[in-house]
């Protein structure tokens, strides 16, 4: 089949950007590696929600589709209760 | 539909708005038209009343704003974000806020158009929050609708009313109905008659009203979008589909015009006519069409017949229209929606489903053996 298309750091920070303004994921303030691990499953869980939201296929993971949907033109308003 | 949770309203149905300042776009006329009608798809459905005032603060402040604004939620410049508001409340609450670097349109359906864009907010400055499904004018992402025709989904019509009740003042005028508000269609819904079926490289494409669900074979999800959320120029409530692999190309078709997209695009000289493709011109209506991988041939199904067009020789074959029961023996009835996938027919006759292969009919299945409920 065929492959999807590796996802490249500018991608990445427009997804965190679109979470962390619309899905309220918190900003990572340390670097040690116990915080980035919680980070990354924060965002997988943050990734969840949009994906359910959106009728995509959920799996906590940044994919082709789900970048497909954060850079379409869209309300700046979440979706998720504060 | 949701609902601002902890019961966010406005107190009373006497709202003011005021529009702060104008974008460059457009006519302050067409600004002006585009907020006022936005207003009214709210006000038609529920008793909220709204009038505009010049000075001093209005419940609903409408501004053209970039980057950062001063509310703490700064704009993107072009694309991204189109616009935000606040949920009902005094101060800023209730007040929508309109991106300046996006380009707004009054009607076109290129750029954004204002008054989409506006409904929406309105909806949040009323309670609403974003709503998951595809069709409702609350969903997050923009997709054009036509403005002209626009009715609000039911789906917004449930979520508004839920917050303030129904509209008590309409006049019932039997020389006028009232359109219906569109629902979105239900792939559990079991009477679920589909428009079209096709495959658009390697998907399965299954159109309903002016949504479709797209879905990989074998999954056992698939996702629901707007038909002008993909292909703008595409018309709604199609009446068939079918892709041209060979040429990469998907067609649809409604009355007597075809549409042809390559991928998002639609391909050069579109729309044309059925009579173009070679179908007689007595043909009006055609009622599904499907692709035959094996022979080459393209099938047009009008009802209880179908017609041959040979994708090579892009001419129509002679011999037609045959009756479907000659070439698919047990298929009686209608032909509504048609594919074929690793080569079995499927003919689709209201919610039924016919599986054809090895010139027979196999089984017949239901809608959901290919569209996950």
């Amino acid at each position: 089949g065929p492959v999807p298309p590796s996802i490249g750091k500018e991608e990445e920070d427009l997804a965190k950007n679109y979470l962390k303004k619309l899905y309220n994921m918190k900003e990572e303030h340390t670097r040690s590696a116990r915080s980035t691990d919680h980070s990354v499953s924060e965002m997988s869980e943050k990734l969840r929600e949009m994906q359910e939201f959106f009728g995509l296929k959920v799996t906590g993971t940044l994919d082709s589709e789900t970048l497909e949907v954060m850079k379409k033109p869209r309300c700046g308003v979440p979706d998720v209760a504060a | 539909y949701a609902v601002v949770p902890g019961n966010y309203k406005w107190k009373t149905n006497q709202l003011t708005y005021r529009i702060e300042n104008y974008t460059p776009d457009m006519s302050q006329a067409e600004v002006d038209s585009s907020i006022e009608r936005a207003l009214k798809v709210w006000a038609d459905v529920t008793p909220l009343r709204f009038t505009r005032i010049y000075s001093g603060v209005a419940d609903i402040m409408i501004s053209f704003v970039i980057r950062d604004h001063g509310d703490g939620y700064p704009f993107d410049g072009p694309n991204g974000f189109l616009a935000h508001a606040f949920f009902p409340g005094t101060g800023i609450g209730g007040d929508a806020h309109f991106d300046d670097d996006e380009s707004f349109t009054f009607s076109s359906s290129n750029g954004y158009n204002l008054f989409l864009v506006a409904a929406h907010e309105f909806g949040h400055a009323l309670g609403l929050e974003h709503s998951g499904d595809p069709g409702a004018l609350m969903y997050p992402t923009y997709s054009f609708r036509d403005v002209k025709t626009f009715v609000l989904p039911q789906d917004d019509v449930n979520g508004i009313q839920a917050i303030y009740g129904p509209n008590t003042e309409v006049p019932v005028d039997p020389e006028e109905p009232k359109p219906t508000a569109p629902v979105t269609p239900n792939a559990c819904d079991p009477k679920l008659v589909l428009d079209a079926v096709t495959m658009l490289r390697g998907e399965m494409i299954f159109f309903k009203n002016g949504l479709f669900w797209r879905n990989q074979p074998q999954s056992y999800e698939s996702e629901q979008h707007l038909i002008k959320s993909f292909w703008p120029q595409a018309p709604d409530n199609i009446d068939a589909a079918y892709e041209s692999p060979s040429d990469d190309l998907v067609y649809l078709i409604k009355g007597q015009k075809v549409w042809a997209f390559y991928g998002y695009d639609i391909a050069k000289g579109f729309p044309k006519t059925l009579s173009s493709m070679g179908l007689p011109p007595k043909v009006k209506k055609i009622s599904a069409a499907l692709y035959d991988q094996e022979t080459g041939k393209t099938l047009f199904f009008v009802n209880d017949r179908y017609y041959s067009y040979d994708e090579t020789t892009k001419k129509m074959d002679k011999g037609y229209p045959k009756r479907v029961e000659d070439g698919f023996p047990g298929m009686t009835g209608k032909v509504t929606a048609a594919f074929q996938y690793r080569g079995f027919t499927y003919l689709y006759s209201g919610p039924r489903m016919f599986e054809f292969g090895y010139g027979r009919l196999l089984r017949v299945l239901n809608n959901n053996y290919f569209l996950p409920c």
